[in-house]
């Protein structure tokens, strides 16, 4: 059976989507069999395989509506072994137009439920926008864990505990089985002392659920988008590449700790 | 009668928070009078100013309800003549709770209105939250024109089009008048041909539309949150703190063109 996981943090631009399509490549690059849903109307992780906007499909959107099988919305990456829902502009003012549903909070566990889809996978990956809104909500009621990139910067850190009580609150009222997967620290930079500074306050206060795997600021991360692909094919020497495939390693190895 | 600045961008971490509080900075240390009001739930812009949590009244949130006078919710800064309307966390979750409200998106126009009030200063800074939610677009609508941080990033200049087309709508349905005040290019590094060949496109599609001073990516920047002051205060002489003040002194010279 499939684990969901939701990559979340409402803080912008801490490295969401980056963590996502590349945590999801070195994962289907090492054999497992892994969906990536793209919730964000930005549709930005649904770019960085290179999917033009006028080859979604219907895309997320459409696990709001209920209006197709949800297993018709996926599609194939050029990542062996990693498939795709993409993201079309129409998640644009979802939280808008959904707020007045029945189960809103619901709607992307209900599609997820669909007999025979998520069965196929050994990981599936939700992609959240920014923002606490009912989109990352629903990917928090879908999942059985989610993922918090970090960035090593101040205003992100001050974001954790916002964070983690809508987190808490989710587990009480919504969804009881959501557990914390880890907190990844992203673009850090070792020559520089807030970095670190931030780095060290997070290890103290997550502990082990702290990946030991730090992503560090590199350039090649910032490029592969531009070129629709994964820093993991666009550059596989890369530090940013290197990390991700750690990441993976520990993450799997993290699926099999009592 | 002050100028009302939305300053927004619905792609996560380009810098809206970093311009609002130092672009407000400058002007005042100019001898303009400022007032920035603080929309994000994470209150980021009320933090860099070091105003803790407890200390913010009811804050923005206020705008939204009506329930008390906006000019009671404005607090001093430590820098003269710029004052705040800070954020607090009442504000996670406003999408929702007033979704169905009757003009959900004239809520901080009408709150602005109140006589006396926005008149005593001549610009008032909104700052918004990632997303094209409720909250960016009641600044949208109430906001005489928007400025739009851009980071030289791939995934923050293919947003750009999704953000006109919102920006038109707006101007169409909603706020006949909403201009734009001009794109400001952040975190621009002049070594990396990614960063140059993104603000080449940007000036490209532009024009005079994109402010000549761009922000540099500076260490101090990323520094000066967590000491609580803008980084005018905590290091005048920083490659970012100066941009800071030729971009304050760019956009007084703009407001007297033709
Ligand atoms: N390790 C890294 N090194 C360099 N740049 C990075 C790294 N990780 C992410 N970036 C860049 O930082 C920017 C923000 O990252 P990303 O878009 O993944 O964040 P996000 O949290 O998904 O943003 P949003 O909140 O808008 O969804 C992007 O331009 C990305 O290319
Ligand atoms: N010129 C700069 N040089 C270095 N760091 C910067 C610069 N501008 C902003 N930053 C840092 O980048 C991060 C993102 O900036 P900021 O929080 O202002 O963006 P934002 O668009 O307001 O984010 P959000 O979408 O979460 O509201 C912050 O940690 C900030 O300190
Ligand atoms: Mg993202
Ligand atoms: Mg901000």
């Amino acid at each position: 059976q499939a684990k969901i996981i939701a990559i979340a943090n409402q803080k912008g631009g801490v490295g969401k989507t980056t963590t996502a399509i590349n945590l999801a490549t070195a994962l289907a690059a090492s054999g497992e069999r892994v969906l990536l849903i793209d919730m964000d109307p930005q549709g930005n992780a649904s770019t960085g395989f290179g999917i033009a906007a006028d080859e979604r499909g219907l895309g997320s959107y459409a696990l709001l509506t209920g209006e197709a099988p949800a297993a018709s919305l996926v599609l194939p990456t050029e990542v062996p072994g990693l498939l795709m829902i993409p993201a079309t502009e129409d998640l644009i003012g979802a939280d808008l137009e959904f707020a007045q549903v029945d189960s809103r909070e619901h709607l992307i566990e209900r599609a997820l439920a669909e007999p025979g889809l998520v069965g196929q996978f050994g990981y599936v990956f939700i992609d959240c926008p920014p923002g606490l809104g009912l989109l990352t909500l629903n990917a928090l009621v879908a999942a059985s864990s989610v993922l918090i990139p970090l960035q090593c910067e101040f205003f992100a850190l001050e974001g954790i505990s916002q964070l983690m009580r809508t987190i808490n609150l989710v587990r009480r009222t919504l969804n009881p089985r959501l557990a914390l997967e880890g907190v990844v620290l992203t673009m850090f930079d070792r020559r520089n002392n807030l970095g670190q500074a931030v780095a060290d306050d997070v290890r103290a206060y997550f502990k082990a659920d702290v990946f030991e795997t730090a992503i560090p600021r590199s350039i090649r991360v910032t490029e592969s988008p531009s070129h629709g692909k994964p820093v993991l094919l666009y550059d596989y020497r890369s530090p940013g590449a290197q990390a991700y495939v750690s990441l993976a390693v520990e993450f799997l190895r993290r699926q099999t700790l009592p």
